[in-house]
């Protein structure tokens, strides 16, 4: 998924 | 990808740092908590179930590896090695840690984006996250001085999820669709359970002096 989706966070 | 986040990230690499120089650099864990160490190895491992079934970027996947490889050498290094393992505060750090797994998984089963096998887990790493420096602090209360390279591990672990904050800010202002109230919530949480800490930290940095928690 791009950045930006869902969990892109660590 | 904006300075706050990679700035959190950065100061979250330097409190592992910090962490494996205490302890490779003194050979000892005095004024480490095992139970916070193997609370923050099951926050990666549940968080980062996408690792091979998302790629998001090359960075994020380092991290990710990063993160998971330092915290299970952490605690195999404290259970293990011979030398480490016997300056383990063994009768200090007696917090009952499995009752926050408990608390955050019931917890992530009332409270998730969705009702997935990977949704569940990653609350659970969420809401495990807040509250797995617990044990740590309440062992560094009961052990009175704190060491600066432990005291500095706690500070950097602390200030990473305040640049997270920021971040979610400046990223609820730039991207319409942004909503993570979950973590926004828990990260919160997380970063006032270290208030306290903070205080004292900053205290003892402004007198110079070694760093006092009240017994």
């Amino acid at each position: 998924p791009p950045e930006g989706s869902y969990h892109d966070e660590l | 990808m904006n300075i706050f986040r990679f700035a959190g990230d950065m100061t979250h690499l330097i409190s592992i740092l910090v962490l494996l120089l205490k302890i490779y650099a003194t050979k000892s864990c005095s004024g480490i908590s095992l139970k916070t160490q193997e609370l923050y190895a099951l926050v990666f491992l549940t968080r980062y179930l996408d690792l091979f079934t998302d790629f998001i970027s090359v960075y994020n996947t380092i991290m990710k590896l990063v993160f998971i490889a330092s915290s299970l050498a952490v605690v195999c290094c404290m259970r293990m090695h011979r030398v480490v393992r016997r300056s383990y505060d063994k009768d200090l750090d007696t917090f009952r840690h499995y009752f926050l797994i408990l608390a955050s998984f019931v917890l992530a089963l009332l409270v998730n984006e969705k009702f997935t096998f990977q949704e569940i887990f990653w609350a659970f790493s969420i809401y495990l996250e807040a509250l797995a420096i617990l044990p740590q602090l309440v062992l560094l209360q009961r052990s009175g001085n704190v060491d600066n390279l432990t005291g500095q591990y706690v500070f950097f672990l602390g200030a990473y999820r305040a640049f997270y904050i920021l971040n979610w800010i400046y990223r609820y202002f730039t991207e319409q669709h942004f909503s993570r109230w979950i973590a926004c919530v828990s990260g919160l949480v997380q970063t006032v359970l270290y208030a306290d800490f903070f205080y004292y930290y900053f205290i003892s940095w402004k007198n110079n002096a070694k760093m006092q928690l009240p017994a």
